[in-house]
């Protein structure tokens, strides 16, 4: 949950007027508006950019651009539709695509559109999320990179939290000891403001110079107060939702088998960064956990042949271990996957682990499969049988050869997740991050019941696991409008015993509990709701059982459609005003998908690479003489 | 002659040499699917230069699209055309351009023909001139692909079977017989190979000098790397 701005983008003759970043957070999702004025200073019309960076993670909602006093309202249409708009706009030579990937967490959205002289322009851009809960809090990052000065500069953020602030932080990479009592932090029990308003004169580099300090990131990081064992259930205007993340429950023993890619791709830092970080992991362990060590190239072989406790001893064993991991070989997946799986079979069958613990494999690969079976489909279809529902698989995608979409879907369709680990410097703290938020789970088939004459429609009410940390988030649609109380049950597996809660729900007031908000926004959990649907659509479209998939997309594209989120299935369509020589030119919004995201890195990494000898895109199949 | 098999998403080429009796015709590339097909024949030297090594390039290409009903050979003295029974010869020493509704040719003189085909395929062959009176070497040829996304996934050849990429893992990497061309382990196809880092040479954008280009070079005529062996890829004739 990361928001990244930029202003509207400047030439000496554009007067940056203002630019503002306002997020509103109720009860986690986070709605966001960026505004940003600029005046065409020059004698002759010119062409202004507006460019900002929004988190993968979130839905555009709203564009628009107001141009003396003509407002241009971007229009949310089916993908294949926009699709026609955006061919006659490439075709007569207009950039038609405003989405790029950028970074890790984030896609830029870019427009520019031809002022005339003396004119002002508005570029309002809203977009909305929920924020998610890592490591025991919410983060709400603004990239912020004006490129000018700015006449009026601001970032506010407010967030709504009913169950109680239970910390605000606010911090950014450009604050100096000057700038740093610039940042207005307000918090009451429920209530949180926190802005960011730097003078003209306070954005300036020095005295009199033109530079700006402000380029960088500001974050805002929260948590809530967590009271008994039933979560928070907030129902409003016919709609609930449901946080789930009761406080002090012990931890799930685990029984983590690491299956290691040492293969030849992985050669210089990669290999050295992923023994790093299973050193790293393997202190970590606790006592009560079980591990193995699996390492494959084309050839496959385990430290031992069955899960070890985490004792000292035998951690220091599997450290020296590690320490020795080379790179060597080709890859096959399929044989190392099936390896792990048989090994927790085995050893839960014949007794050798704990009966209430967790079962994990976790896959850290860089590459494709090339040796053994190479077919994607067909190995997830061989895990999938082997696991036969009863251990998670995480996988953890090493560098831009990876097949992500292959490793994301091998680990929902078995009780897991997938992340990208980028090639950088910070790749073994990458690589343990992750292990961090999925090392300690507290409950296991976490089910969640709501009365069906309640509630109608339903997002997923069954989580594999609930980690120390995280949240789970249910929401549904109350069958009827007026209803403001039903009971709620959850029922899980903990550790030593089963977990079940009972309790009722009822809804807030909210007028009682921010007396002094005329309006918020009313309609947040309504689409909360939506967005979490249609993520989840979004997924089983990707990873579902066949006679799913298709149903699935539709109800996404349907839902994305009703309530005006641009999605991988819908586009954005803008028509800027007519140019000079009669032509408006239709302009699009576009979702990214990963693997979209994947590809521009791709390229982007060719481009920079200092050692890229490339001089085309294409790749080139040749013979020639000496 | 020298192939470079370039692998822009791993930012990396892999590169071999054919060689063979002076007279021989490979096929480059054939798509059964598009009807597609591209054969060279090879030259040798004028006579055994003095290191007693013959070098052999391709002086001639054929090229046919079926489904066009264009046939095309280029061979370093012309270029015929032959499309609905009429033949059209460009000389390498004009510059032309021919623009037919499914095909475009341009010639650059004494440099390069770019060939277009409709929705198919697109190429570049160079012109190596080679002084005249060389005692060695004579004038030959080189074959680019610059677009292959309309191929299908039939599509073979000894270039042609690298267009729909190709998986491959380099290991253990060690010092080589000469300290800059360090040797390494190659795992493609189910074969180990010994590979050696070294560079070769793209001409398009310097005819006379070309680019160097790093790359993985397989030894014994690409064995391992390519589908079978060189000598599968022998035909009778160009067309």
């Amino acid at each position: 949950p990361r928001r990244q701005t930029r202003g509207a983008t400047t030439s000496l003759q554009v007067e940056v007027q203002s630019v503002t970043m306002d997020c509103t957070v109720t009860s986690r999702f986070a709605h966001t508006v960026m505004t940003s004025k600029a005046l065409n200073k020059a004698n002759s019309s010119q062409e202004i950019f507006f460019e900002v960076e929004l988190p993968k993670t979130a839905f555009i909602s709203n564009f628009s651009m107001e141009i003396e006093g003509q407002v241009y309202v971007g229009e949310v249409k089916e993908k294949e539709k926009a699709k026609k708009q955006y061919e006659k706009a490439v075709s007569s030579g207009q950039t038609a695509g405003l989405v790029k990937a950028s970074g890790r967490t984030m896609e830029k959205f870019s427009v520019s559109v031809n002022i005339a002289s003396k004119s002002e322009v508005t570029f309002v851009l809203t977009y909305e999320e929920l924020l998610q809960r890592k490591k025991g809090q919410y983060e709400i990052l603004t990239r912020v990179k004006p490129k000018s000065l700015v006449q009026e500069f601001k970032i506010v953020t407010n967030i709504y939290e009913p169950q109680g602030l239970a910390f605000v932080d606010a911090t950014a990479t450009f604050l100096s000891n000057d700038l740093l009592p610039l940042v207005e932090k307000t918090v009451t029990d429920k209530k949180a403001h926190i802005s960011f308003s730097p003078t003209i004169e306070q954005q300036r580099t020095c005295p009199g110079c033109d530079g700006t300090v402000i380029d960088g990131d500001f974050f805002v990081r929260y948590d809530v107060n967590r009271a008994g064992t039933l979560g928070d259930i907030q129902i409003v205007n016919g709609y609930f939702v449901h946080f789930f993340a009761p406080p002090d429950l012990p931890r799930v023993p685990k029984n983590a088998v690491f299956v290691i890619d040492k293969s030849g791709s992985m050669f210089g830092r990669k290999i050295e960064q992923t023994r790093e970080a299973l050193l790293a992991i393997l202190k970590d362990l606790h006592k009560e956990d079980y591990f193995a060590l699996i390492e494959f190239d084309h050839q496959i072989s385990a430290w031992k042949e069955s899960l070890t406790r985490a004792t000292m001893d035998n951690l220091a064993e599997a450290m020296n271990y590690v320490k020795n991991i080379r790179d060597q070989g080709a890859t096959d997946i399929n044989a190392a996957l099936l390896r792990a799986v048989n090994m927790l079979a085995k050893d839960r069958q014949e007794n050798r682990l704990p009966e209430r613990s967790i079962d994990m494999i976790i896959l850290l690969t860089d590459g494709m499969p090339n040796s053994g079976e190479h077919n994607t489909m067909r190995i997830q279809e061989n895990v999938r049988a082997a696991t036969g529902g009863n251990m998670s698989l995480f996988c953890l995608g090493f560098g831009n050869d990876v097949d992500y979409s292959f490793l994301d879907v091998m680990s929902k369709q078995n009780k897991g997740l997938a992340r990208r680990i980028f090639e950088a410097a910070d790749a073994t703290l990458q690589l343990q991050g992750f292990y961090e938020e999925v090392a300690n789970p507290l409950l296991s088939e976490v089910d969640l019941h709501y009365p069906d004459n309640a509630v109608d429609v339903l997002t997923t009410n069954h989580f594999n696991q609930l980690f120390n940390g995280s949240e789970i988030v249910v929401a549904g649609r109350l069958r009827d409008d007026h209803m403001d109380n039903f009971m709620v049950e959850v029922m899980g597996q903990g550790f030593e015993e089963d977990f079940k809660v009972q309790g009722q729900a009822s809804a807030v007031d909210w007028g009682v509990l921010y007396p002094d908000e005329d309006y918020i926004f009313g309609d947040f959990t309504e689409r909360l709701w939506a967005y979490l649907t249609i993520q989840q659509l979004l997924d089983t479209s990707r990873s579902g059982e066949p006679n799913e998939k298709a149903n699935a997309t539709a109800k996404a594209l349907e839902m994305s459609l009703q309530y005006n989120f641009v999605t991988p299935l819908t586009s954005m369509v803008v028509t800027k005003p007519e140019t000079e020589d009669g032509t408006d030119s239709p302009l699009i919004a576009d979702k990214l998908t990963e693997e979209q995201r994947q590809q521009s890195e791709r390229v982007a990494h060719r481009y920079s690479s200092p050692s890229s000898y490339m001089p085309q895109l294409q790749p080139t199949y040749l013979v020639d003489g000496d | 002659p020298h192939f470079i098999i370039e692998l822009p998403d791993k930012n990396d080429a892999l590169c071999f040499n054919i060689n063979d009796r002076p007279g021989t015709i490979f096929n480059l590339v054939r798509d059964p699917e598009s009807g597609i097909s591209v054969n060279g024949q090879i030259i040798g030297d004028k006579k055994t230069p003095p290191n007693g090594k013959i070098n052999t390039y391709f002086w001639r290409f054929g090229i046919v699209h079926q489904t066009l009903g264009v046939r095309l050979m280029v061979s370093t003295q012309d270029i015929s055309v032959f499309q609905g029974g009429k033949r059209v010869k460009l000389l390498w020493s004009d510059t032309a351009s021919l623009k037919r509704p499914n095909m475009d040719l341009l010639v650059q003189k004494d440099r390069s023909l770019t060939v277009t085909l409709k929705d198919s395929v697109k190429f570049v062959i160079l012109l190596h001139k080679v002084w005249q009176k060389h005692p060695y070497h004579r004038d030959y040829l080189g074959f680019y692909t610059l677009d292959t996304h309309l191929f299908s996934s039939s599509v073979h050849g000894l270039l042609g079977q690298f267009y729909n990429g190709i998986e491959y893992e380099v290991t253990d990497l060690r010092p080589g017989a000469t300290p800059e061309k360090p040797d390494a382990t190659m795992y493609v196809r189910g074969h180990e190979l010994n590979v050696t880092r070294g560079l070769q040479r793209d001409f398009r954008r310097d005819v006379k000098n070309g680019e160097d280009v790093p790359c993985w070079f397989i030894h014994s005529n690409g064995n391992g790397l390519i589908d079978g062996d060189a000598t599968d890829y022998i035909v009778s004739g160009l067309f």
